[in-house]
This record gives C-alpha cells, structure tokens and sequence, in this order.
C-alpha cells in the first residue's frame, strides 16, 4: 500500500476481506465496495492511501450521531439507566465499571441487582458495587425482578441519589416470555417516573456477528434502546457488526468495554474505531 | 425450512441447461452471501466457493439430472465436508476417573456448561464432580457452588495463591472421593494473553486431562477461527462445544473452528437449564446454516 496502482479485482478483493472479516457483513461491504467504484473508476491508477483514506472517511460517514438519540446527560434526577442485553455480554461488568466512572465524577450512585434469575448474579454485582463504593438494591435468586426495581427506583428517589443503574438478567431477544419481562421492568419504572428510564443500554459483545443486528432489532422494539456499549474489544475481534446497526437502526454505541478492570471503559471514538479496524 | 436467498439460488441453477462460468456467477454468489450472513469464516467460504465453481465447470454430465442440479449437489457435498461426516462422540470411560478441562474465552458460556455436562455424565450412569479453578470472576466459585446444590453435583471449590497447587488437590480429593469424571472450569481469557494462555498451558502439563473442551459463543462472528487457532497452538485442546444456539445466531463460525482446527464439535448447549445441551449432528447443523 502506499504506492500507485490501479484500483483492481485484487485490491476491491483485499478490501472485502477486511470489511467482512470485520464483522461489518455482506450487505455494507457491498455497498461500501459500490461506493469505491464510483468514486474510483476501476482500471484507472489511483494512490492506494487515497483509496483507504476514502474508505475510512466512508465508514467515519456511517458512525456520524444522528440527532434523534442525543440525550442530555444527567439531565435529571435520578438518572435511571437500564442495561440489556443476551447471555454474556458483560451487563454485570459494565454495570461496575459505569458506578466507578460516576463516582469518580463525585455522582451519587445506586445500582439495582434485578437479575434474579442467574445463579450467584447478585453476588458477582455486590462485589463490583463494593469495588466501585456505591451503594446496592438487591434481593434473593428466584425474586420477581420487577418487585427489586420497583424498590430501586423508589430508593433512588428516597436517597436522592443522581444516577441508578439497573442489572438485568441475560436473555435470548428470541423469547418472548423474557423480552414480555423486560417489558413489564420498563412498565415499572415508568409507572414511578414517566420518562423514565432516561438510558437504555444494550451491551454487545465485539465477538459478535451478524446475530448482534436481530438483538438489537428487538431490544430496540422491547425496550427502546438508546445506546449501545461495545464489550471486549481489548480481544482481536472488530466488533464491525456496529456499522449496519448504525445504517439500518440508527443506534449508536456509547461506550466501549476494555478489559475486565473497573476502569477499562471508554467513551465510543468513531475515528480510533475506524483506524482499529483497518491495522 | 431454507432461506429465501437460498431458494432463489437453487431455482436459478435448477432452471440451468447448461451451465457456464457467466451463467453460475449470480446464483453462487447468492450462496457465498448466505454463508457469510450466517458467520462462516470468509476464507472457509471463499475456498469452498472455488470448489464449488471448479467441480461445477469440470463436471462430467450425469445423464438423471440438469447440471444446474448438479451444482446444488455439489454445493452440498463441499458444504458436508466442513461439517464433518459423523457425530463426534464425547467417550467416558467406564472404570477410570476422568478429566476434563473446560476452557474457552469470557462468557461463552464454560461455568454453565460444567453443569450441564455433569448432569449428562450422571445420566449416563457416571459419578461427576467439578473443580472450580477461576480465581478472577467476581462470585465465579459461588456460581458454581449454587448450581451444584441446586442439581446435586458435588463442587470442590477451595482456591488457594496457588491455582495449579489447588486444582490437582482438588482433583486428588474429588479421585479419592470415588468421583470418575471430573470436569474443571477455568477463567475465561483471551487468546492474545499470554500470561493467563501460559497458566492454561501449565494447568493442562500438571493436571493431564483426557479432553480439554473449547467452549465457544454460537454468536460469534468472523474473529472465531483466530480464537480457535490459537488454541489449538497452545493447548491442542480435543473438543469444541458450541453454546447459546437456543437463539437464532446461525453458528457458522462455530462451524469454522471445527473446519479450520479439524477438532469434532462434541456438544451444543440450546439453553440455561441443566439438561440443555445435545450430542452435536453435523446434518442439523446444515439446516440451520441454510434456513
Ligand atoms: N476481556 C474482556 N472481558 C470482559 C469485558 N466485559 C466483560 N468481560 C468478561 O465477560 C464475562 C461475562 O461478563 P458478565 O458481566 O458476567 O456478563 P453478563 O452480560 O452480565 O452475563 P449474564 O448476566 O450471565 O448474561 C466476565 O468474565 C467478564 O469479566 C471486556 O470489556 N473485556
Ligand atoms: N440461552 C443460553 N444461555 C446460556 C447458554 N450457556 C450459557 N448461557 C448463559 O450465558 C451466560 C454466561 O454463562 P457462564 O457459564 O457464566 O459463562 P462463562 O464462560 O463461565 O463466563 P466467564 O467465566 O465469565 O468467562 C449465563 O447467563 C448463562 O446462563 C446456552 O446454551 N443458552
Ligand atoms: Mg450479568
Ligand atoms: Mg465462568
């Protein structure tokens, strides 16, 4: 690379393969690889850094915010932020790494354990609660997870905390039952506070492929997600699957998970995004 | 019970009276998007799509069917060869104790997965026992301790400073208390960490399992065959088990593991509950690559 060529098979080839081994999926590539077409006409010279430098301006283009999910942050109080997501994302993770981070920023913060379901989840979140020194809502395994928000949200009000976030269990956006649950924890929260909760986090995890676009399809339609937080990119996966669910939902990712340390989360970077995904 | 990109593929070529490479182009690549769509790794699909168009434009004419059919067959056959032929069995020995180790990245599913296979093991008349052995994951050994009071699968999870130290007394204890398949769940890790693929590389020199299962996401997207092959490097591990396919995620990732490492997939897990998991067959796995 860096030097004249001609824009050829083997070079649109060369630029698939790293589209799609991204995770970003057949139809963005295409559409990507039609868009390099037109720009470029194939079979004419061209410097190569030109191409990858329109690639990266393409790709920057698709992760620009759209106005319709800016929100004010901490623009009231309780900030409630619901965090969703399927089996294994780093829900629980997050949740600590995001008390830390408010903490840190002298907020008073409450997490809420609602997953009732998984063995030992309350557990694993006391312990991050404790890392993060804040304080936690939380019951027995087997409780109804509406009855521990509930109770969470009307704590929230009584300590007059600024932010609270709410664990939830894991579930396949496959079963209906589960997303219903989810539904009716939404219910619950709004009943308490009308436009609440304020942030609805979907947490993916960047091993994810082309699976990630139906969750957030349908935790956006359960729970109208607002932000997306994009675990383990500390590993060697892309996480381009992000790319189509900003072109076809909208949805754009707030935060990204590190590493397994309290203080490995970042605020999303659209252009270190890019760059990581073509070294 | 096949997609509609797949339907469409087959009724192009099945309307084909004589194929050429011009004629083939559009329905094929119909089919590699179906297989990229459903994970499969981009190099395991770029080969197999160039097998596909060299058998399909050197065959010989088969007097029963259009050769048009005869492309679907060989798709088919070139797609049956990534799967493997045969259910890989996961043998238990009758009279000798055990192990298995449990590896795989974070949760893709391993604790859970510990469970359940003890539970299948029991089924089968075997007396398991797991070996808690991660020391990192916050409650990590009180999830296990929990679910295996809930199913009555005996967990012996005394962590010391040192892992390795531990983890063979606890499999000592779990021999000597006449337990003859024992399954130890590890932390999970990334296959770039050299220092906890290190700890793993040590465990497996100390410990000796019979099996080391690779337990993988059935979410997971192109970056899989990397994960797998370093593995593979470090632990030559014997088995993969696919996990969370109760969902709609296709697997073909998964799928390429096993088809890149040669390594049988040996489970599926379909679900959270204790007797959510299923000896693996490659033919369903067609399906549901294609439906
Ligand atoms: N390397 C890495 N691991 C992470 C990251 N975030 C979470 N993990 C790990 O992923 C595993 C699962 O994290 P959890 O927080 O339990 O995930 P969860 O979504 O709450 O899981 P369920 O509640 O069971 O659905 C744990 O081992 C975490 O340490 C990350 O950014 N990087
Ligand atoms: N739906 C579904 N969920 C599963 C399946 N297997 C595991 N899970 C869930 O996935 C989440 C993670 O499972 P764990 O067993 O904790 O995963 P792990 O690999 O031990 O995680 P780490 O130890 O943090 O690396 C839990 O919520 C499990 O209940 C499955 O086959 N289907
Ligand atoms: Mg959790
Ligand atoms: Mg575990």
């Amino acid at each position: 690379l860096g030097k004249k060529r001609k824009i050829d098979e083997e070079i649109l080839e060369n630029i698939e393969q790293i589209l799609i081994e991204g995770d970003i999926g057949f139809s963005a590539s295409m559409s990507i690889i039609e868009n390099i077409k037109e720009k470029f006409r194939v079979n004419k010279e061209c410097d190569s850094d030109n191409l990858f430098l329109f690639l990266k301006e393409e790709i920057l283009k698709m992760l620009e915010n759209s106005e319709s999910f800016q929100e004010e942050k901490l623009g009231k109080k309780p900030w409630i932020i619901l965090v969703v997501g399927v089996n294994g994302t780093g829900k629980t993770t997050t949740i600590g790494k995001l008390a830390y981070c408010y903490k840190n920023s002298d907020k008073d913060v409450l997490v809420a354990a609602a997953d009732t379901y998984r063995a030992a989840a309350v557990e694993q979140l006391d312990i991050w609660r404790k890392r993060a020194n804040v304080d936690l809502i939380g019951t027995q395994q087997g409780a109804d997870p509406a009855a521990v928000v509930y109770d969470s949200v009307k704590a929230a009000l009584s300590r007059n905390v600024d932010v609270l976030i709410i664990d939830t269990a894991g579930r396949m956006h496959t079963k209906v039952n589960l997303m219903e649950e989810l539904k009716k924890v939404k219910r619950v929260i709004a009943k308490i506070i009308p436009d609440a909760p304020h942030e609805v986090l979907l947490i993916l995890d960047a091993n994810m492929g082309q699976n990630a676009i139906n969750q957030a399809k349908e935790f956006l339609k359960a729970t109208k997600v607002t932000g997306i937080v994009l675990t383990k990119l500390d590993g060697t996966a892309k996480g381009g699957v992000i790319i189509p669910i900003k072109l076809e939902l909208g949805l754009p990712v707030k935060y990204i998970g590190i590493g397994e340390d309290i203080s490995d989360l970042e605020i999303f970077e659209p252009k270190r995004f890019v760059e990581a995904l073509f070294s | 019970e096949f997609t509609e990109k797949i339907n469409i593929a087959f009724k192009k070529l099945r309307g084909l009276a004589t194929i050429n490479e011009k004629n083939i182009n559009e329905p094929l690549r119909d089919l590699k998007r179906v297989l990229l769509e459903a994970d499969v790794n981009y190099k395991v699909v770029k080969s197999l799509m160039e097998q596909v168009q060299k058998k399909s434009l050197g065959q010989e004419v088969i007097r029963s069917i259009t050769p048009g059919q005869q492309v679907i067959k060989i798709f088919y056959d070139e797609l049956k060869k990534i799967l493997g032929n045969s259910t890989s069995e996961f043998i238990m020995r009758p009279n000798n104790p055990m192990t298995v180790m449990i590896v795989g990245l974070q949760g893709s599913g391993k604790t859970t997965l510990c469970v359940k296979l003890s539970h299948y093991a029991r089924k089968k008349g075997r007396k398991p026992s797991i070996i808690a052995a991660d020391p990192y994951r916050p409650a990590a050994a009180k999830q296990l301790e929990i679910m295996g009071k809930a199913t009555n699968i005996p967990v012996f999870s005394r962590i010391t400073e040192d892992l390795i130290l531990s983890t063979k007394e606890n499999i000592e204890d779990a021999k000597k208390s006449g337990y003859d398949i024992i399954i130890m769940d590890t932390a999970g890790r990334l296959h770039i960490d050299e220092e906890m693929m290190d700890e793993l590389v040590e465990l497996k020199q100390e410990v000796v399992p019979d099996e080391i299962l690779l337990v993988t996401d059935g979410m997971t997207g192109q970056d899989a065959v990397k994960t797998a092959v370093e593995f593979q490097k470090k632990l030559d591990f014997t088995g993969i088990v696919i996990t969370k396919l109760d969902g709609d995620a296709k697997g073909g990732a998964a799928l390429s593991m096993s088809a890149v490492t040669g390594k049988p997939i040996k489970f599926i897990g379909i679900g959270e509950k204790l007797g959510d998991i299923e000896v693996f067959h490659p033919d369903r796995f067609a399906s549901r690559i294609l439906g």
